[in-house]
């Protein structure tokens, strides 16, 4: 046995009248019932129609229906001002289904023989949404947002209420609102309206460590509030501000309090109303941004970089030393230096020091010395000298070779030469000489 | 060396002597580990001498004062064409010694200067002939310890050939003259090498730089009126010297 798909509505299809492109015969009375999926209705394109032309379309007609309503009655040809011709004008059904009866009387005109009609149809999504409200007095498709999608539609709710299992109402319902987007809408129920009574709501805002939120109220707040002797409370109606580590701050009264930067990456939004009382509520936009580290300072005979105005978390900062100098940390030389500014605003490592490099001690040189002419300790831009121990050697073409402590750590004459200079031996030149005085 | 004069201290920093058994040679110094010399002093019977039993003096100039070698031979090179068989073919008389360490130089000891390759020796320029082998005063041969010295002229060949001739026409045998050698002497005697001599150097001068011109290799008797020293011809063995050297 084999599984067949279930038969599925076509998205698209053809009409032709019987025998197109061939005249249609005598007496029909021919239907199509168009059908595409729910949610989509059909819209339907004549290419051609050819049908004998009569006043009302009384004789030969083609008729559209949708649930037993006409739609149009047609007949005549698109270049003919007889009959009843739809034109270049589609035809769009209300929903998903459209019927078309072809009928044709006894009699065809001898000179004309017409060929009927051929028409093109078409799903097309219904924007459920944006259809008129009922006149039955049922409400809004959707009672508070409605979403198209293909083939239906879909209702939501603001934040602070939740859909019902009618899936079209909303009930206030405000806990456990989680805002986690770097930025971000928040209102009260209803908001700029008063709610029901008794609103009990909570919202998070909780963003990456890393990141500070600031809250910024509109203008437009209304919590109820008394004034006492010692000022704004808030007994009944408030909004409390949570940040970790502070003093929550009840809100209430008709100022807004404007912008609150919270130094925290979580903050938490308590909105409480009893059942008495007028509050119209609040509205705010948060937004965040990368908390800060501290300039990073100098390095002595090195650079730091970048070096904007201000380090922000995840920002990267190098280190690079000055030529001839050589980066240290706790003592030990590193290759290279870099720190990330961490979500506590701290930076990862200090900064590293510069130390000056030296290429260690010069080679000895057989049968020869070393001089220091300028420098310290062999460290960078050292002048030394090798010369050889004369007169029973010498260098090869010169008398001395100068060689400098460079910045890759080795002794290089000015000739660019790293090995060191070779000792050769005089040969043939006695220091004392067989002489005589006497001829 | 007949007829010559005690060396002054650092006069020959070049000159070696070598001691083989009983016996006793010259040599010269020609780099920080090679000691060059004729071949016959390393050879003995016939085979290369063991390099154990070669000791190498050299920076005084006097013997008595040397209480151990200054030098060890590491390894003997004997030209591969010499081939005195018979104590009468001294054509290719030349060896190198390779010490076992490297030599400082100084006032005492300094190496001597090679000759160009295939270099021409000009007749009648004097050569400084070294070595502490036999003296002779009064016709007796005496053993010295002190580094002696003379001065002689490079001898044209064909006077050098006539010399040998007349001592092989005398009924003697001697060995040939062949291009590889050379002749320095004079011809009313008295001022020669001798033995104890060989190996040691025949060195000339140019600009105040001596150049090992000649190593004493044979002769007919020591400082013989008419008679002369036989040298091998270094400038023909530069190649092989080099050769040698590079190899070793």
């Amino acid at each position: 046995s084999m599984w067949l798909p279930d038969s599925v509505p076509a998205m698209y299809g053809e009409v032709q009248s019987p025998e197109y492109p061939q005249p249609y015969p005598p007496n029909l009375q021919e239907q199509w019932d168009l059908s595409v999926p729910e949610g989509y209705q059909i819209r339907l394109t004549f290419t051609h129609m050819d049908i004998e032309a009569s006043p009302g379309c009384y004789y030969d007609a083609l008729t559209v229906l949708y649930n037993g309503k006409v739609l149009g009655r047609f007949c005549g040809h698109e270049n003919s001002a007889d009959g009843h011709h739809p034109g270049n004008h589609p035809i769009l059904s209300p929903g998903n289904k459209l019927t078309l009866i072809f009928q044709t009387d006894n009699n065809n005109p001898e000179r004309h023989q017409n060929v009927g009609f051929s028409a093109q149809y078409q799903a097309i999504d219904i924007d459920e949404c944006s259809a008129p409200e009922p006149v039955d007095g049922s409400g809004p498709l959707c009672a508070q947002i409605c979403l198209n999608i293909l083939g239906s539609y879909i209702c939501s709710c603001h934040h602070g209420y939740e859909l019902r299992s009618d899936q079209r109402t909303c009930v206030l319902s405000c806990g456990g609102g989680i805002f986690d987007e770097p930025e971000g809408h928040l209102f009260s129920p209803g908001y700029p309206n008063s709610p029901p009574h008794s609103v009990s709501c909570q919202y998070i805002i909780s963003v990456e460590s890393g990141f500070i939120i600031t809250l910024n109220f509109s203008d437009n707040f209304h919590i109820e509030s008394v004034n006492t002797e010692q000022g704004t409370k808030c007994p009944y109606h408030w909004l409390q501000v949570t940040i970790p580590d502070r003093e929550p701050i009840k809100l209430c009264g008709a100022k807004s309090p404007g912008l609150i930067v919270t130094n925290s990456n979580t903050v938490t939004l308590d909105y409480h109303t009893d059942e008495e009382g007028l509050s119209n509520g609040w509205s705010l936009d948060y937004s965040t941004h990368r908390v800060n580290c501290p300039p990073p300072g100098n390095v002595v005979k090195g650079r730091v970089t970048p070096n904007p105005t201000q380090f922000f978390y995840r920002d990267y900062i190098f280190v690079r030393c000055d030529q001839g100098y050589k980066l240290m940390m706790n003592g030990q030389e590193i290759e290279s230096f870099s720190a990330m500014c961490q979500s506590n605003g701290q930076w990862h490592l200090p900064l590293p020091e510069c130390h000056i490099i030296d290429c260690g001690e010069p080679q000895p040189l057989l049968n020869g010395g070393v001089t220091f002419l300028s420098g310290f300790q062999n460290q960078y831009r050292s002048v030394i000298q090798y010369h050889c121990n004369e007169p029973f050697y010498y260098f090869f073409g010169s008398l001395n070779v100068n060689f400098t402590c460079e910045s890759d750590r080795k002794w290089r004459s000015n000739n660019d030469v790293v090995v060191s200079p070779l000792c050769i031996p005089v040969c043939g030149q006695p220091t004392n000489h067989i002489t005589g005085i006497q001829r | 060396i007949t007829g010559g004069s005690e060396a002054p201290e650092n006069t020959i920093p070049w000159q070696v002597l070598l001691t083989i058994s009983a016996g006793r040679g010259g040599g010269m110094v020609i780099a920080n580990r090679w000691i060059m010399t004729a071949a016959h002093v390393v050879v003995h019977n016939n085979l290369p001498v063991s390099s154990e039993t070669v000791h190498i003096y050299m920076g005084l100039n006097d013997v008595k004062t040397l209480d151990h070698p200054t030098a060890y031979a590491a390894s003997i090179h004997i030209h591969p064409n010499y081939t005195n068989t018979n104590n009468l073919d001294f054509n290719n008389d030349i060896a190198l010694i390779k010490l076992k360490d490297p030599i400082t130089f100084n006032a005492s000891i300094m190496p001597i200067c090679l000759p160009e390759e295939r270099d021409t020796y000009l007749t009648g320029l004097i050569g400084l002939v070294s070595g502490y082998g036999l003296t002779k005063n009064n016709s007796r041969l005496f053993s010295t310890n002190k580094l002696n010295y003379v001065l002689l002229p490079v001898v044209e060949d064909n006077i050098c050939a006539k010399s040998i001739t007349s001592v092989k026409d005398a009924g003697k045998d001697v060995p040939n003259l062949t291009n590889n050698m050379f002749c320095a002497g004079r011809p009313e005697g008295g001022k020669d090498s001798c033995q104890g001599d060989s190996g040691g150097p025949y060195a000339l001068s140019d600009h105040g730089r001596f150049w090992a011109a000649g190593i004493v290799s044979w002769g007919v008797g020591c400082g013989e009126k008419g008679r002369y020293g036989v040298y091998t011809r270094v400038a023909n063995y530069v190649g092989w010297i080099k050769k040698t050297m590079q190899e070793n």
